[in-house]
């Protein structure tokens, strides 16, 4: 069945925070396979670093400010882990 | 603020930039003055200053790119990315990319190209990203920094003054007192003539002098020494080592102090260390090891301890019967006394006070005596 609009968002925002916890923050390649579940150890870990190091509410969750933020232009140079 | 991993910074006051390419986004003459008014900002506060080049390789090399573009950071189209720079060195490093993808401007109409190019450069200096939401050396590309009265902030400003300190005051202007810097053992100087070494060892093709809290490291890409804390790259480390030999076929470096050893790959100290090291076979009398060196061919290294040396068997991983041996019976010529250790090109190099001598191991005999600090082209 084709995925429902929401699926099809959720998607699309895991994928950018897999891509910004990756290139930013050090988020191993090889975690996609858990990366899919937003409650992955590594990946809510990871997400966490990230709003702690922005000044975010941390939460570990891909909450609407953690995404926005995450759209945001900024530096390529990585936060963490250079 | 943050500096990089081993905090690289310019060796030199003077640097020169390039502008590689230009964006079609601006005219020229617009980007060079937003790139001269980046560099202004951090020479205000430090005592670096610039030149631009216009050909040749220069310190810090300015381009423009989309996508793929020569190193492993390809850029990623409009928005997120706007540009990334490399810390302070040789090559490629100090270099700053800008993603011409982005629309740059003047003004605050699309990404502001002064602005990015400040925050870049600050990259280029040695700073790496601040967690500080007002600094310009936070991550995040901010809209509604007001351009027409920039100003660094006090995260930006405390953060480059620890790699270069506060401007040099000219001539004319009043002096204040200046603290010397501390002199004595914490900052020795690498051309004193009397210098001498705790450790000396190769990794991954670069050559490590350890001495007290620091080390030089010099390699073929970088022929002037860099020198570093030790606690810098490996924070669990002693300072003041006794002897350090590298192991490439475990690309492992060996640190030895008193009755201990660590073990380190690259920046990485390995867990389950320190060891005690008796348990590589060294009996009870031996307390400190002197020098060691590891031969890769043989794969046998030599621990050198007062006048006596000890072979040990990489491969069986123990001791080797017949050992200790008078240091003086298989390397004639060397002085009893060994800080530390060196094989280059053929030959073994004894560290001993402010001198060193060569050794050719096939002639078994000194070829030359050198100053310790010979390495330093100083």
């Amino acid at each position: 069945y084709p995925l429902d609009r929401a699926a099809k968002e959720e998607d699309a925002s895991m994928d950018l925070a897999q891509q910004y916890l990756e290139n930013y923050y050090n988020l191993a390649k090889d975690v996609k396979q858990f990366a899919r579940r937003r409650d992955s150890g590594p990946v809510v870990k990871k997400i966490q670093e990230m709003q702690k190091f922005l000044g975010l509410e941390v939460t570990g969750k891909l909450d609407s400010n953690t995404l926005e933020v995450m759209a945001k232009p900024r530096c390529g140079v990585p936060d963490v882990g250079q | 603020f943050a500096t990089f991993p081993g905090e690289p910074k310019w060796w030199k006051t003077h640097l020169t930039y390039r502008i590689v390419n230009y964006t079609l986004d601006l005219p020229r003459k617009v980007v060079d003055s937003a790139i001269e008014k980046a560099l202004r900002v951090w020479e205000a506060v430090t005592p670096l200053t610039f030149s631009r080049l216009d050909e040749g390789e220069a310190d810090i090399m300015i381009l423009f790119a989309v996508g793929g573009h020569g190193d492993f950071f390809p850029f990623d189209g409009p928005g997120n990315t706007l540009a990334h720079a490399y810390p302070p060195g040789r090559g490629f490093k100090g270099d700053a990319h800008f993603d011409d993808d982005e629309q740059w401007t003047e003004d605050k109409s699309g990404i502001n190209i002064f602005l990015v190019a400040a925050h870049e450069l600050g990259h280029s200096l040695g700073l790496s990203h601040s967690r500080d939401a007002e600094a310009l050396m936070f991550p995040v590309y901010n809209p509604s920094t007001d351009l027409a009265h920039f100003r660094l902030s006090q995260d930006d400003v405390a953060g480059i003054q620890s790699l270069y300190g506060p401007p040099t005051v000219s001539p004319e202007e009043p002096t204040l007192p200046t603290e010397r810097p501390p002199a004595g053992p914490e900052t020795p100087a690498m051309c004193d003539p009397e210098l001498s070494f705790d450790a000396i060892s190769t990794l991954r093709g670069e050559k490590l002098f350890f001495k007290d809290r620091h080390f030089w490291r010099i390699s073929y890409q970088i022929p002037e020494p860099e020198f570093h804390l030790i606690s810098s790259f490996w924070p669990s480390l002693p300072s003041g080592v006794d002897a350090a030999y590298e192991v490439t076929s475990k690309d492992t470096v060996f640190i030895f102090k008193g009755n201990q050893f660590w073990a380190i790959r690259g920046n990485e100290a390995q867990a389950g260390y320190p060891k005690d090291i008796h348990t590589l076979g060294f009996p009870s009398t031996v307390r400190k090891i002197d020098a060691a060196i590891s031969d890769a061919e043989k794969k046998k290294t030599y621990f050198f301890v007062e006048d006596k040396y000890w072979r040990f068997d990489e491969q069986k991983q123990s001791m080797e019967p017949g050992f200790p041996r008078q240091t003086a019976d298989d390397f004639p010529g060397v002085d009893p006394k060994v800080d530390a250790v060196l094989e280059a090109f053929g030959f073994l190099y004894f560290f001993s006070g402010p001198s060193q001598l060569e050794f050719d191991p096939n002639a078994k005999q000194v070829t030359r005596a050198l100053k310790s600090n010979s390495w330093f082209n100083c």
